[in-house]
């Protein structure tokens, strides 16, 4: 464990916190994109399989529970929650994310570690992982005006994949056989994915101005 | 055959 990783985690987890926030303290999911959490719910169960199987360590169980259990815990909140469900921007909502899902699946069978079914899934959801963001900034960029809460969520989710890049950088020079390509090179895709929201987020905190994103 | 990455990271 590094510092980089250890702060990417944490943002990780922040971010998951915020949206919780989100939810539970407006008591409504406005903004949030339903496909994007079931993207994210996905992305943990196919890469904690081994959550069973093969002990890291007790800060590695517990944050996986964590994430299975929080992203599980968001989508079960936004499709049966009677209160939050009605808040939800069905209609703005509308990415055709089951051709992310089929995309990164087939890239996985072909583009993996070792041809068995765990490494193949845990490709998979490294590359969904790097996409799952974009049904949440196309509703962002239909939804117009973004709240506070809702642009931080995003704020922090793509910051944390940034500290894995430092991370990977500092396992490369400290670690003499690392080499991970599979991650870095979808975790550099899933940070430039984020460039412009990065940029209108600036301007608008710059500005102290309200996040917009252009249509 | 080669042996995968550890899975040590979330």
């Amino acid at each position: 464990m590094n510092i980089f990783r250890l702060a990417g985690d944490m943002t990780h987890l922040l971010s998951i916190i915020v949206l919780l926030l989100k939810i539970y303290a407006t008591k409504s999911c406005s903004g949030i994109s339903l496909k994007t959490q079931e993207l994210y719910a996905l992305v943990f169960l196919a890469r904690y399989l081994d959550l069973f199987t093969d002990f890291i360590s007790v800060y590695n169980t517990i944050m996986k529970v964590v994430f299975i259990a929080s992203s599980l815990a968001i989508v079960w909140c936004m499709r049966l929650h009677p209160l939050v469900k009605r808040s939800y921007d069905k209609e703005l909502d509308t990415f055709r994310h089951y051709f992310l899902i089929g995309g990164t699946f087939v890239l996985a069978l072909v583009l993996n570690e070792k041809f068995t079914l765990q490494e193949i899934l845990w490709a998979f959801s490294i590359y969904l992982e790097a996409v799952a963001i974009l049904p949440q900034l196309v509703l962002l960029q239909r939804s117009g005006n973004v709240d506070n809460l809702t642009g931080q969520y995003v704020f922090f989710l793509g910051a944390y994949r940034a500290f894995y890049i430092l991370n990977w950088i500092y396992r490369y020079l400290t670690e003499p056989r690392f080499t991970r390509w599979i991650a870095c090179v979808s975790g550099i895709v899933q940070t430039g994915i984020y460039a412009d929201f990065f940029y209108y987020y600036f301007i608008s905190w710059k500005n102290n101005s309200k996040l917009k994103l252009p249509a | 055959g080669h042996s995968s990455s550890p899975k040590d990271e979330l």
